[in-house]
């Protein structure tokens, strides 16, 4: 069964994702 | 009928930080089993299985496919149930019981809040839906 998710928010993007969304 | 996953392509390394997390490297592929907007998403990948952040992740059909919902810039009202420091200078803090509307939830579990004349991005874990 699917545990539930952890409980702390997740990480921003790594910076390879935010060059890409910019 | 067999069951087809999305597989996806992680796209920077990703170190677990929790029990129910996986750690993963850059160009796995993963199928995803479940996406939680809180950002969460749950995957395997050969015989792991775990949780990883939506934001590490881009399809491998269409990687320059945006996957997000449009921003709704009047704005859905949601209330926070936890508080959030900003940790970075595109965020915002709040504490709890704060009322606020909602602009864009993105997958990654990032939204972007207004409250006031501020705005800045928000974890979505820590906001639930005025009114409920």
């Amino acid at each position: 069964s699917i545990k539930n998710p952890p409980q702390n928010p997740p990480p921003r993007p790594p910076p390879e994702m935010r060059r890409k969304q910019a | 009928a067999p069951i087809i996953l999305d597989t996806y392509r992680v796209i920077a390394d990703f170190e677990k930080t929790s029990k129910h997390e996986i750690t993963l490297h850059t160009d796995d592929l993963v199928e995803i089993v479940e996406k939680n907007e809180n950002g969460w998403w749950f995957c395997q990948c050969e015989s792991k299985r775990g949780w990883i952040p939506a934001s590490y992740l881009e399809p491998l059909d269409g990687p320059d496919e945006v996957e997000d919902a449009d921003p709704n810039y009047e704005g859905e009202e949601y209330i926070t149930i936890q508080a959030y420091k900003a940790e970075q200078e595109d965020e915002i803090s709040l504490v709890v019981g704060e009322t606020v509307e909602v602009i864009h939830k993105l997958l990654d579990g990032w939204w972007v809040v207004r409250k006031g004349d501020e705005n800045g991005y928000f974890p979505s874990m820590f906001l639930s839906k005025a009114g409920k």
